[in-house]
């Protein structure tokens, strides 16, 4: 009972703040459809029980895997910013990253 | 000059004295001199001196059957005496390779010893390529090695199994899943709107607005260039291709995010 | 064969496709977004 009051209080306290801020919203849906094309991709491979070509493989999966992280680095930052970091570095670092990893992963799926 | 044969494993043994070689043909078409040798593990040296002035570039001797092709190369120790250069090869049978010796009983041939000195700056009729010395072999040799394939003999078939093609699924299951990919996507898009996620209200006005579009321009230019190096572009192409967007598009995506952090 | 022309490879392209223009979208509009 303690657990399930305490899963629920985290629930809704988690949804407050989400609402309240569009930019969270925005991040946490972002990753959440993530998760859902990796779960996509791998249900592909076990249906078709195979993996070829890897490099293809590990080239969708990695931009999902690597987006998903760049987008918590985001998230973790959107809260008080440091107070010698302006609040647009963060989002640039992630839009730097970001580009660095799409260029990675279309170079190695071939 | 001075070539002369001795046998340093053999005490019993005299050297044999073959005098001056030249590169000009013998007269009379003497046969080289022949040597008979009863020890298999016998170790026969071949010295003999060179004007020091006048040494080759290319020095080995040659020892085996030169028309079965069967020959091995002996390079010498080279030892300067002032005017005169020693040189001295040495020649153990019992390295010699297994297929020689084999081959050389088989077809009782004697193993020719043919020595080579010559230089490419040299006239062709200075270069010295003759046969020396002859080896008539007088001992017994193992013909038991299993492992030794004749030369010439019909040789085992060579069986290659390649790799198989990997299996490539069926279009109508790969389209299905790109459809359902493309259905995720539209409907993360459908979700941002409808949860007012994406509201669009804090758009920038005046320069801010420029400089915003410099940055969704910069941002666009690079993925339609790595599209484009996916496509094939070479990647020299795309490092061009990205300084020249990337140093207006820097400025651009500077100024915004400073305005973007106010 | 390059990875367009191999059938298995098409549900990875889209993957990635998909994540890029989805990261346009969403840089566009979190840049456009207020945080309240």
């Amino acid at each position: 009972t303690d657990f399930q009051e305490a899963f629920n209080i985290s629930k809704k306290a988690y949804f407050a703040q989400v609402n309240n801020n569009p930019r969270l919203k925005l991040i946490d849906t972002f990753c959440f459809f993530l998760v859902l094309l990796g779960i996509i991709q791998f249900a592909f491979i076990v249906l078709i029980r195979d993996n070829f070509p890897f490099n293809a493989f590990l080239s969708g999966f990695i931009i999902c895997v690597g987006q998903f992280v760049l987008l918590m680095s985001l998230r973790l930052q959107l809260g008080n910013s440091f107070p010698c970091i302006s609040k647009g570095r963060p989002f640039g670092e992630f839009v730097v990253a970001s580009l660095i990893l799409h260029f990675i992963c279309l170079h190695f799926i071939n | 000059q001075d070539v002369h044969v001795s046998f340093p494993s053999t005490k019993r043994k005299t050297s044999i004295m073959i005098g001056r070689v030249g590169p000009e043909p013998e007269k009379d078409d003497i046969a080289s001199t022949s040597v008979k040798v009863d020890n298999p593990n016998e170790v026969i040296q071949v010295s003999f001196a060179i004007d020091s002035s006048d040494k080759p570039f290319q020095n080995f001797l040659l020892v085996g059957l030169p028309s079965s092709n069967l020959e091995m190369t002996f390079e010498p120790e080279i030892r300067d005496n002032g005017k005169l250069s020693m040189y001295k090869y040495k020649v153990d049978l019992g390295t010699l390779d297994s297929a020689l010796l084999q081959q050389a009983s088989k077809s009782s041939e004697s193993i020719k010893a043919t020595l080579i000195l010559a230089s490419s700056t040299a006239k062709p009729k200075d270069n010295l390529f003759k046969e020396i010395l002859q080896l008539d072999l007088d001992f017994d040799i193992d013909h038991t090695d299993s492992s030794f394939v004749d030369k010439f003999s019909v040789k085992p078939e060579i069986h290659h199994v390649f790799h198989a093609e990997p299996k490539r699924v069926a279009r109508p299951i790969a389209l299905l899943f790109v459809a359902i990919i493309f259905l995720t996507v539209l409907s993360l898009i459908v979700t941002w709107l409808n949860s007012c996620a994406a509201t669009f209200d804090s758009f920038p006005s005046g320069t801010n607005a420029l400089y915003l579009l410099g940055f969704v321009v910069t941002i666009v230019g690079f993925e339609v260039i790595f599209v484009r190096y996916y496509l094939g572009t070479n990647i020299f192409e795309t490092l061009f291709s990205s300084l020249y967007l990337g140093a207006p598009g820097l400025l651009a995506s500077t100024k915004f995010l400073r305005s973007f952090g106010q | 064969p390059r990875s367009w022309e191999i059938s298995n490879s098409w549900v990875y392209i889209s993957t990635i496709c998909g994540v890029i223009a989805a990261w346009v979208f969403f840089v566009v509009s979190f840049a456009t977004t207020s945080s309240v």
